[in-house]
């Protein structure tokens, strides 16, 4: 039965091809993932990856990752990335470029912003369902807390609160101020 | 090599039982914390915090590198955990037109809140943002078990807090510690790398540039929230009365005004 099983493992999913994007925005780019749902074998070794583009100067909007490390290759241009501790200090606070790696440690919060007109990284994660928690726009979790929790929290009114939740419209590639687009 | 690490851990000659050493006073509560680096939790690979909460106070957001179990020894309250991509299912949709006289209500949208009272045990994910209101008229008391020895815990086996707000002192570090950190970071700030380094949250690690194009907001607001000279704590307290948020009432609060309502408004269609 080692033919029907073992021998017959899917090993390969193409995460480059852009018609295969999980998300994407014309102006800003895309971010592909393959993990174990759509790579059963990841399961038994908790690894999985993503692919990604940052065109035009955009940004990714600050997030970390829940539940695993990340370890960044630039394939492709250059990005301003920062990357915080749980002490709220930055540990990385340069330009990753093409052919560098850079590690990015579980929870640490981090933003990427293209340098260039066209940024391209994959990042290897160490768990086979990796999840990111943004911490700014549509599905982050700022916007998950009540707007007077915020008002609160950070010493501003709740019209400022409900700013900071509300205005990032995108979920997690947003038009930096540099791009072309932005203020439209 | 933390399998190993944790059995030379548990070669334990005597166990004691042990008082809370580390406790940071807050403006509406106090953080106790038992040293993470003893032997016994070492050995089990945990971490244990005290909180107490006065009366209308605030644990401000943060998540944690474990999961933790939380149990409520005394008072009630409201909490939120937040999983970023889910709906925000409470919501506020009555224009403020409609809202009449006294208190104006703010229309907002924001995940599931949850009640607690004593007896309860709250389960928090590792890397969940989690926040509590003290709502009732007598203190919070909870301990909480940190498991930093779960698979989920992929760092060291450091308790670590990420505080999405705030600028909170560390629970599990003792404050001649932090106070080294502060000053360190402080001359680092002054170097001018751009961040207010001397300040707790995640958010004041990232050039406030990024930040305000990142939440599309103007740079004024993110210099705020990167506040290093808030000295409230973790707990704080709530201004301008109870804290509004939109939420069903608890079962003792719908009784009350299904009994008081007909004696209110009387008995008409």
């Amino acid at each position: 039965g080692i033919e029907e099983t073992l021998c017959s493992w899917r090993l390969k999913e193409n995460i480059g091809d852009p018609s295969r994007a999980d998300i994407y925005s014309p102006e800003t780019g895309r971010i592909s993932t393959v993990n174990s749902f759509n790579l059963p074998i990841l399961r038994q070794y908790q690894l999985s990856a993503e692919y990604g583009v940052l065109k035009n100067n955009a940004l990714m909007v600050p997030y970390y990752n829940l539940n695993a490390h990340s370890i960044v290759y630039a394939i492709r241009g250059r990005a301003r990335i920062q990357i915080v501790d749980n002490y709220g200090q930055t540990v990385f606070d340069g330009e990753l470029q093409q052919g560098q790696v850079l590690t990015v440690p579980q929870n640490f919060a981090i933003v990427k912003r293209a340098e260039s007109e066209r940024f391209e990284w994959v990042s290897f994660k160490t768990n086979d369902n990796a999840m990111i928690s943004t911490l700014a726009g549509k599905t982050s979790a700022i916007r998950g807390i009540p707007a007077d929790v915020l008002a609160n929290a950070f010493q501003i009114s709740r019209e400022e609160a409900s700013r900071l939740k509300f205005n990032r419209k995108e979920s997690t590639v947003a038009q930096g101020s540099g791009s072309p687009g932005a203020g439209r | 090599q933390q399998w190993q690490q944790t059995q030379n851990q548990c070669q334990l000659d005597r166990i004691q039982a042990l008082e809370p050493n580390n406790r940071v006073e807050c403006e509406a509560g106090r953080i106790e914390s038992w040293d993470p680096s003893h032997d016994q939790f070492q050995c089990a690979g945990v971490a244990v915090v005290r909180r107490k909460i006065e009366p209308n106070g605030l644990l401000l957001p943060h998540f944690s590198n474990s999961p933790q179990l939380i149990y409520i020894i005394k008072g009630r309250g409201i909490n939120g955990a937040v999983i970023s991509g889910c709906p925000e299912t409470f919501q506020d949709s009555r224009g403020s037109s409609q809202q009449g006289q006294g208190r104006r209500r703010f229309q907002d949208q924001h995940q599931k809140i949850h009640h607690f009272r004593e007896g309860d045990v709250l389960f928090i994910p590792a890397g969940i943002p989690y926040w509590a209101y003290n709502n009732g008229n007598e203190e919070v008391v909870s301990v909480s078990l940190i498991d930093v020895s779960n698979n989920a815990n992929q760092l060291d086996l450091r308790p670590r807090k990420f505080h999405l707000a705030g600028n909170p002192e560390h629970d599990f570090e003792p404050q001649e510690e932090q106070r080294r950190r502060g000053e360190q970071g402080h001359s680092r700030g002054q170097q001018g790398s751009g961040q207010r380094s001397s300040c707790n949250n995640v958010f004041c690690g990232f050039d406030s540039r990024i930040l305000a194009e990142a939440f599309n907001v103007d740079q004024k607001l993110i210099e705020r929230i990167q506040n290093d000279n808030d000295d409230r704590g973790q707990i704080v307290k709530v201004k301008g009365g109870e804290l509004q948020v939109v939420r069903p009432p608890s079962l003792q609060d719908e009784r009350y005004e299904q009994e008081e309502s007909p004696r209110r408004y009387g008995r008409g269609n």
